[in-house]
């Protein structure tokens, strides 16, 4: 899982 | 990305697009509040620093783009616009933002999931957010005649902030490790401020009545 997930969202 | 992620998106935009509308068409920012204005400018800048060091997507790279571009224009437009400067409620927009940046700054620094500038930043951003709209809140409310505009930006923002609720739902369900408390919390204590205005908003849809706050 990618730890910045939440970042892709604005 | 999901469907109300997406259309959350969407209505953050055309929240946007509304305010612009009335700026740059009908010259006039009567009922918006510059220090939420100049709050939103802080979040974008603070939290959309990323854009230099990660890429994401396409669609992501430009929506950060229009939100900084449209956030730092509506404030020199506010600022600096003859026209439309003098149409600001200067005297009933008295909110003391800066009292708001402070508390947030340090609230990041002591919880955040990682301690590094841009993160603490981002936190920073995300807590900023929450209360940015408290300014423009107070202002409707002294307000006596809130144009549709003006009312229309509100309700959108605040339903962009309502699909993002639903979207993390959606997430968690589908993405397993999908757990962000510090977004979570802050979306939703965001979410809440609304929840007074999204009722006077609907009793005045329902009645066809114009939009009026109690004082």
């Amino acid at each position: 899982p990618n730890d910045d997930d939440v970042k892709d969202e604005l | 990305m999901n469907i109300f992620r997406l259309a959350g998106d969407m209505t953050h935009l055309a929240s946007v697009l509304v305010l612009l509308l009335k700026i740059h068409t009908i010259k006039s920012c009567a009922g918006v509040s510059l220090k939420t204005q100049e709050l939103y400018a802080i979040v974008f800048a603070t939290r959309y620093l990323d854009i230099f060091t990660s890429f994401y997507s396409i669609y992501n790279t430009l929506m950060k783009l229009v939100f900084l571009g449209s956030s730092f224009s509506i404030v020199l437009y506010m600022k600096y616009h003859k026209t439309v400067h003098r149409s600001y409620d200067r005297e009933q927009d008295t909110f003391r933002h800066w009292f708001l940046v402070l508390p947030c700054l340090l609230l990041a620094l002591l919880i955040h999931e990682k301690f590094t500038f841009l993160e603490v930043l981002w936190t920073f951003s995300l807590y900023l957010e929450a209360v940015a709209i408290l300014p423009q809140l107070v202002l409707l409310q002294r307000t006596r005649n809130i144009d549709n505009l003006t009312g229309q930006y509100v309700f959108l923002l605040g339903g962009y902030r309502g699909l993002y609720i639903l979207n993390w739902i959606y997430r968690y369900f589908t993405e397993p490790h999908f757990v962000h408390w510090i977004t979570w919390i802050s979306g939703l204590v965001q979410t809440l401020l609304y929840a007074d205005f999204f009722f006077y908003y609907s009793q005045s849809w329902k009645n066809n009545k114009k939009l009026q706050l109690p004082a």
